[in-house]
């Protein structure tokens, strides 16, 4: 739905504060993307696809950390907080419990920042497929990162035999998250 | 003046890697 609220100067600052923020951290993906082993050897094309159906659910991930569930906050990249309940007059209050959720569930696993890495890759390049030319291609870049994924992980946590089975089980729900949210209309200020 | 533009976060996401992959072949 189209942001509306009463404070009309609020709305706009969190629409521009919002925006200022939304358009370098796409960037930011593409550059991530860019440095995956192996990414840059799929066609132009398919690294486009995957870019496009991906980068939204790369962002949940990495915005995670700005979702504060304690105090029901979310900070901006360009580190302003905003209590949920001022967010929730814009009209996005669907995204954002489904957001603290996911949050909530990534963050109780405590992975450590490069685990967080390696599994933004595997969330980017096990994205939707459609449009997608070189199919093996693509399978075979995803069982590499997560068969790294797996080693990394069970490597720091010889015990814990719940944790990938529980990151993977994430993936759908950013499948979700992507299909719910990402084509809602927004409205965006462009200079 | 500021040109207020609609777009979904989806095509949104989509200008921005067109445009990177364009500029950068």
């Amino acid at each position: 739905a189209c942001p509306v609220s009463g404070a009309e100067r609020t709305s706009q600052e969190i629409w521009e504060s919002f925006s200022q923020c939304f358009t370098p951290a796409v960037k930011e993906v593409v550059e991530f993307a860019k440095g995956i082993p192996g990414f840059q050897e799929l066609s132009q094309q398919d690294q486009v696809m995957l870019l496009k159906s991906g980068t939204f659910q790369v962002l949940m991930v990495r915005f995670c950390t700005l979702f504060n569930a304690e105090e029901r906050t979310v900070t901006f990249l360009n580190g302003q907080t905003y209590p949920l309940s001022t967010l929730r007059a814009l009209g996005m209050s669907s995204l954002l419990d489904a957001m603290f959720e996911f949050s909530e569930k990534l963050g109780s696993l405590g992975l450590e920042p490069d685990e967080m890495a390696l599994f933004m890759a595997v969330v980017l390049v096990s994205a939707d497929r459609s449009g997608i030319s070189d199919m093996r291609a693509v399978e075979q870049l995803q069982e590499g990162l997560i068969r790294a994924l797996r080693s990394l992980i069970t490597r720091r946590r010889p015990d814990d035999t719940t944790l990938f089975s529980k990151l993977l089980l994430r993936l759908p729900d950013l499948r979700t998250l992507n299909n719910l949210h990402s084509d809602k209309l927004l409205a965006f200020r462009i200079d | 003046p500021k040109t207020h533009r609609v777009m979904t976060l989806a095509d949104h996401i989509s200008h921005i890697i067109t445009q990177d992959f364009a500029r950068n072949k």
